[in-house]
């Protein structure tokens, strides 16, 4: 464990909590995209399905409940929660995320890390995380304006993948001396989606401006 | 098979 990657999960963490803070005070799920939080529980159950084969440390099983958990619990406020469901932009959630499932599954299928269900199916969850906040950030342009705790927890959800590659880098140099194209080059491209998000995001913040994203 | 890269990684 680095300082980097401990830095990454912390902050993928406090974005997740962030969210869920908002849906629990607010009793509004307004401005949040129900198809991210799918697409999330799908990346988190295609990727931990070692959790019960392969101990590491109590830390990663911990998280791992943590990462299931708390993005079933969104999921389940958003879609069945009698108040938070009613707040749901519906009409503007409308990306075709169901693309995204299925082209990342044919990508996992053509370019796995190996052969065998799990790893064919953890490379999909790594293609399928690096796209998942697009309907979220489709949301967001879509949105008039952005409230202060669905910044935050986008912003922080680009930080953490961001943190993950100084980790690689450092694990890099230090550890493992080879190339992991398949989380390297989808981690960047995750990063990158945030590109002009983290733009906006950053400007609004140093001019005490309400966060807007242009059309 | 090798298991994938950074296993020990969430």
């Amino acid at each position: 464990m680095n300082v980097f990657r401990l830095a990454g999960d912390m902050t993928h963490l406090l974005s997740i909590v962030v969210l869920l803070l908002k849906i629990r005070t607010t009793k509004s799920c307004a401005g949040i995209s129900l198809k991210t939080q799918e697409l999330y529980v799908l990346v988190f159950l295609t990727r931990y399905l070692d959790l019960f084969t392969r101990y590491f440390s109590v830390y990663n099983v911990l998280m791992k409940l943590i990462f299931i958990g708390t993005s079933v619990a969104i999921f389940w406020y958003m879609r069945y929660h009698k108040v938070v469901k009613q707040t749901y932009s519906k009409d503007l959630d409308s990306f075709r995320h169901y693309h995204l499932i299925l082209g990342c599954f044919l990508m996992a299928l053509l370019i796995p890390f190996d052969f065998s269900v799990t790893e064919v199916l953890w490379t999909f969850s790594i293609y399928l995380e690096a796209v998942a906040i697009l309907p979220q950030l489709v949301l967001l342009q879509k949105s008039r304006n952005i409230d202060n705790l669905t910044g935050n927890y986008v912003f922080l959800l680009g930080a953490y993948r961001a943190l993950y590659l100084l980790n690689w880098i450092y694990r890099f140099f230090t550890e493992i001396h080879k190339i992991r194209w398949i989380p390297w080059i989808s981690g960047l491209v995750q990063t990158a989606l945030y590109a002009d998000f983290f733009y906006y995001y950053i400007q609004s913040w140093r001019k005490h401006e309400e966060l807007k994203l242009p059309a | 098979g090798p298991s994938s890269p950074s296993k020990d990684e969430l």
